[in-house]
């Protein structure tokens, strides 16, 4: 679920 | 992690350390807005509260850690070090920006992803992001001189937010679910805030000529 936010983006 | 998104973090990462090169190398700040500057470490306070809470990558946090370190030593500089802050065009750097960050607060708290604190936070930091170079621009507009190395500067940032929207563009198309319309609306802002300096610096560079933005 993680990857599909913008949240692991600067 | 693609290309785009690396090749964008990297030109953020070369624009802030060319901006504190110059702080820290020729000991002035002259053209650059100190509300830029403290709007950019508001944003990375703001966007990055999860730092400790939300562990991601060791690049993800290096660079979160870069990132705030870099932008509030630089605020630091031109507020408090002796020699930096003469320099510091007080007069010319007025543009009122906290009329940025109030509506950018208002509009966070109708418009997010969720209604929490931190994606409250979050999703202040990207309509202030979007909004953050304003004073900066204003002020190449009002002392119409442009070094080389600010104009580097902002070119760099500017080209990190168009990788960016490659970047969300690929991963659009190769991850499903992936839509954040918050995130690539602000990201788009953002970018066309930066495209009529693009056009001077661009013609300033083909005519080999001393960069001027008209009045």
């Amino acid at each position: 679920a993680q990857d599909q936010s913008t949240k692991d983006e600067l | 992690m693609n290309i785009f998104r690396l090749a964008g973090d990297m030109t953020h990462l070369f624009s802030v350390l060319v901006l504190l090169l110059k702080i820290h190398t020729i000991k002035s700040c002259a053209g650059i807005s100190l509300k830029t500057q403290e709007l950019y470490a508001l944003v990375f306070a703001t966007r990055y509260l999860d730092i400790f809470t939300d562990y991601i990558s060791l690049y993800n946090t290096c660079m979160k850690l870069i990132f705030l370190g870099s932008s509030f030593s630089i605020v630091w500089y031109i507020r408090r070090h002796k020699i930096v802050r003469r320099s510091y065009d007080k007069e010319q750097d007025t543009f009122r920006h906290h009329f940025l960050i109030l509506p950018c607060i208002i509009l966070a708290l109708l418009i997010n992803e969720k209604f929490t604190v931190k994606e409250v936070m979050w999703t202040f930091s990207l309509y202030l992001e979007a909004v953050a170079i304003l004073p900066q621009l204003v002020l190449l507009q009002r002392t119409r001189n442009i070094d080389n190395l600010t104009g580097q500067y902002i070119f760099l940032l500017g080209a990190y937010r168009s990788l960016y929207i490659l970047n969300w563009i690929y991963r659009y198309f190769t991850e499903q679910h992936y839509v954040h319309w918050i995130t690539w609306i602000s990201g788009l802002v953002q970018t066309l805030l930066y495209a009529d300096f693009f056009y001077y610096y661009f013609h300033s560079w083909k005519n080999n000529e001393k960069l001027q933005l008209p009045a």
